[in-house]
């Protein structure tokens, strides 16, 4: 797999941390399968994206994370 | 708009809040003042009525903290999430939580966030609200820093909040009664002072509702009359009608319950529009008020405006706002005072018999709306042409309350 550079990786890790915290988004720690975790992580990027109006991706890209650096309310936008 | 799963929602009108601690950011009066016009955003738009409790259990408490404070949601430093709020239901439910770590401020700055917008919208959450996906609306999750002037409630949110409670009984509820204040935690520099000795102003209990005068008695008379924030407020004794342009009915309140250490029976009250100020009159001292909150140096003597200290009380008062001058009426004369120089014109006092022709008498209360002058003098008002001066039509007091 391509080794993500360190910046990218801070920013993964930043978009982990606000969709588990909005999207309910769940890492499964033990997943022997990264390619899943990738995977629900970019259905939940879509689901954000489609909640702000962005074009629906499914990839952290910048207006992405823009849009996830914006100061908000602490209220998740979807509940489980 | 959304809810949360299973919609829950306060199963009563009357919901209490209270306010836990301050923030230093900001001066209580106004956390006090940006907290009620929050939630009288939402009461103008449901039968819902925000009561303030200043000790024990309320249904939504009030507070500030930063990083951990308590429950699952910790804060997360200047920026990102701002504050949170729980859904109805008891304990912490309905409970609102503002980030302390963030600049709170009273106006649109860009170095803070505006406290009333983002209690608005936490306030959403705590009656029920989720988030809005709809740009522009007050539950959008990202704060948008907005013209809070004049702030009207986006429909979507007003679909919202009555698809949970429903539309206002009668005219908009009050939005919030102040119970009698207990030692409250505003320190004695920031408390509003009193007008005088406090006379015993009768909460509007059921048991000792004070006996308002009918909406449409033919003989009903003012004490004063002035415009605020585009509303008409009509007072008589401790009573206050509040005209809206936004809704039909006529609003019956008390002057305690919008400026709780103010005493009943102005002489004379007016707004200077473009300062967002109201002064109000009682013999010979006024103070100065800015929406809920009193200017912290009020009272003032009326001899600061530059009156004789002959003058012991004003009958009227009323601002035009094209020449900025201020006319008081005492007796059967008049002065001119420019807001501007703030100092009082000379060559006054002047009769009013002399330059508004028509107008023979005292004046009781005086408005300026539309353009024109209204002067209330007895159960008779009398509009009058603010260019000539001239007597245009004689109405009864009350036409306003559309009788």
């Amino acid at each position: 797999f391509p080794v993500v550079p360190e910046k990218e990786n801070e920013d993964m890790q930043f978009a982990k941390k606000y969709l588990e915290n909005f999207y309910d988004f769940k890492e499964e720690k033990n997943s022997l399968f990264k390619s899943k975790n990738l995977n629900h992580m970019a259905d939940k990027i879509r689901e954000m994206q489609s909640f702000f109006g962005l074009e629906v991706t499914g990839e952290l890209n910048h207006k992405t994370l823009d849009m996830m650096k914006q100061p908000r309310c602490g209220i998740p936008d979807v509940r489980s | 708009y959304s809810t949360f799963p299973q919609s829950p929602r306060w199963k009563k009108d009357d919901v209490t809040y209270r306010i836990l601690n301050y923030t230093p950011d900001l001066l209580q009066a106004d956390v006090d003042e940006a907290i009620a016009k929050a939630f009288q955003l939402w009461s103008s738009v449901t039968p819902l009525r925000f009561i303030r409790l200043y000790s024990g259990q309320a249904d939504i408490m009030i507070s500030f903290a930063s990083g951990f404070h308590g429950d699952f949601y910790s804060f997360d430093g200047p920026g990102g999430t701002l504050a949170h709020a729980y859904p109805p239901s008891s304990g912490i439910g309905g409970d609102a939580h503002f980030d302390e770590d963030e600049n709170w401020t009273k106006f649109n700055t860009y170095s803070g966030y505006n406290l009333f917008l983002v209690a608005a919208h936490e306030l959403g959450h705590s009656l029920g609200l989720g988030h809005s996906n709809v740009f522009g609306a007050l539950m959008y999750p990202i704060y948008m820093a907005t013209d809070t002037r004049d702030y009207r409630l986006p429909q979507d949110d007003i679909d919202g909040i009555q698809a949970l409670y429903g539309r206002p009984r009668q005219s908009p509820a009050l939005p919030t009664k102040a119970f009698p204040q207990e030692p409250t935690e505003m320190t004695p520099a920031e408390a509003p002072t009193e007008m005088s000795p406090r006379e015993e102003t009768t909460e509007m209990t059921p048991s000792k509702t004070p006996t308002r005068p009918k909406d449409c008695d033919p003989h009903l008379t003012f004490d004063a009359v002035t415009t605020l924030r585009g509303e008409i407020l009509f007072f008589k004794d401790s009573y206050v009608w509040r005209k809206s342009p936004y809704f039909l009915d006529i609003e019956h309140d008390t002057i305690s319950s919008f400026w709780p250490p103010l005493v009943a029976g102005f002489d004379a009250a007016y707004e200077v529009d473009k300062k967002d100020r109201v002064m109000f009159f009682k013999d010979d001292q006024y103070w100065a008020v800015s929406g809920y909150s009193i200017e912290p140096d009020s009272p003032k003597p009326i001899q600061n405006l530059g009156f004789p200290t002959s003058i012991r009380k004003i009958d009227a008062a009323v601002h035009d706002e094209k020449t900025k001058k201020t006319y008081f009426f005492v007796g059967n004369k008049y002065w001119s005072f420019n807001e501007n120089t703030q100092s009082m014109e000379r060559g006054y006092p002047r009769k009013i018999a002399a330059d508004f022709q028509g107008i023979g008498h005292t004046i009781d209360a005086a408005l300026q709306k539309n353009g024109r002058f209204y002067f209330f003098h007895g159960s008779n008002q009398y509009e009058v042409d603010i260019k000539n001066k001239k007597l245009i039509r004689i109405m009864k007091s009350n036409s306003w309350f559309n009788c």
